[in-house]
């Protein structure tokens, strides 16, 4: 049966961990990326705050169990930065 | 346990609280039964006491609601964010707002509208999200029997931090 194209998957993923980190971390919508120095990505920062919230092992990249516990139904409050 | 930033309190310990609407997954009756028990959570270790307000506005709003009501923090459907609630102020202060597309119940089906509301009223109340797993107060859905629920000490705590122990 058909299987989603790789690139489909990523891009699946990162709406879900953007609008997460947007809902409960205060990662700011980045209109501009271009305009980012590379060193610099909010991104992996706030995924890192997440992971450590959580207790998750804080890689600053979305694995598995990071995605299990973005897709657990919570609280719409944020968990930082209220 | 986490104070909201800015320390919100109420400044009376005996508050006012209304039911705007209800869901029609659930008996009115179970509704009513699963927010007075999840306020009685809050006053059993606080001085706080919460009075049944039927038509007149009341400290703490208690509504279920669709995507976009109108506070700037639309719900997302089915799963996902269950409910949200206010810090302690004046006007939408306090409210709680629940998602009204969740699957509530009284029991372990769906969402459980006791251990949700008991959550949100953690939030009127002053306290953010816990980072402790086991906390009423962390930030994902867990279900526990409402008959056996015992408030969790990190939760007493917080609580206690702001309003005091009970008078009881």
């Amino acid at each position: 049966f058909p299987v989603a194209p790789e690139g489909e998957d990523e891009g699946k993923t990162l709406q879900l961990v953007e609008s997460y980190l947007q809902n409960f971390y205060d990662l700011q919508r980045d209109h501009q990326p271009h305009l980012r120095n590379k060193d610099e990505n909010p991104l992996v920062e706030k995924l890192k705050e997440m992971q450590a919230f959580f207790g998750l092992e804080v890689t600053g990249k979305p694995d598995l169990d990071t995605l299990e516990m973005m897709k657990k139904p919570r609280c719409g409050i944020p968990d930082v930065g209220q | 346990y986490v104070f909201t930033p800015g320390n919100p309190k109420w400044k009376r310990n005996s508050l006012t609280y209304r039911i705007l609407n209800y869901t029609p997954k659930m008996r009115k009756t179970d509704v009513d039964e699963a927010i007075r028990k999840a306020l009685s959570v809050w006053s059993n270790v606080t001085p706080l006491t919460f009075r049944k307000v039927e038509d007149k506005e009341a400290d703490i709003m208690i509504s279920f609601a669709y995507r976009d009501h109108r506070d700037n923090s639309p719900f997302d459907g089915p799963n996902g964010q269950l409910a949200h609630a206010f810090q302690p102020g004046e006007g939408i202060g306090g409210d709680v707002h629940l998602d009204e597309e969740e699957a509530w119940s009284k029991n372990g089906r769906g969402y459980n509208l006791f251990i949700v509301v008991a959550h949100e009223l953690g939030h009127s109340l002053g306290l953010s999200h816990s980072t402790d797993p086991g906390a009423l107060m962390y930030p994902t859905y867990s279900y526990t029997d409402p008959n056996e629920f015992l408030l969790p000490q990190d939760d007493i705590d917080g609580i206690q931090a702001i309003y005091g122990p009970s008078n009881a």
